[in-house]
């Protein structure tokens, strides 16, 4: 099946998304 | 007690895997505990999302004291060598000068969890250790006779930490650190 990838980038942003908080 | 597995919530960013975190800490003196009973089940997280809220609120690895560690494992396999995923594995080891810890331990777990490593499951979990001298990462994986990934490993660890040009990198198989005795 499909891995999910994620690069160091989208990781970042994700760190900001108002779901993190 | 058996835990429920950790499930992404609405919106947010599945992970390939689900990961736990650990830590432990050596208390100075005689050793009256074992690593088994050191080691502290932080967390598990199934998402992006989770694995920030919970790593946000960590201290940093390079702002620990004495002797401790974090342990990020895939859930389900304990940060041993005993474990059934880890009895045949090995790690890449990876002396750090001070300071470059916190920074080195994030770009490691953001490749371990955004799967840039591309050895299917072949990795079990990442380990920094916090010593006197210097800190110590570790990336363990199940196979340690196949040097096809170990090989492929150690070529992105190279290419995700950004490492000085002069750092040395270790694999170790697991018979081996049990043979001599060395658990840093």
């Amino acid at each position: 099946g499909t891995r999910l990838i994620y690069d160091r980038s989208f990781l970042l942003e994700c760190r900001n998304s108002p779901l993190t908080k | 007690p058996p835990r429920p597995p950790p499930k992404p919530g609405p919106g947010e960013h599945p992970l390939q895997y689900n990961y736990s975190y650990w830590f432990s800490r050596r208390t100075p003196g005689k050793q009256t505990t074992s690593y088994d009973q050191n080691l502290k089940l932080v967390a598990s997280f199934a998402s992006v999302e989770q694995f920030w809220m919970y790593y946000s609120h960590l201290v940093r690895p390079g702002d620990l004291s004495g002797h401790s560690d974090y342990h990020l494992f895939k859930d389900g396999i304990r940060p041993m060598w005993e474990d059934s995923a880890n009895k045949s594995g090995g790690k890449w080891i990876i002396r750090l000068k001070k300071g470059l810890a916190s920074r080195c331990w994030e770009n490691l777990v953001l490749a371990m969890l955004g799967e840039q490593f591309m050895v299917g499951e072949e990795i079990c979990g990442a380990v920094v250790s916090i010593r006197y001298q210097e800190d110590i990462l570790a990336l363990w994986n199940r196979t340690a006779y196949d040097q096809v990934t170990t090989s492929r490993i150690r070529d992105t660890l190279k290419r995700v930490l950004n490492l000085p040009p002069n750092t040395i990198m270790e694999y170790k198989t697991h018979t081996d650190s049990i043979k001599d005795n060395s658990s840093f």
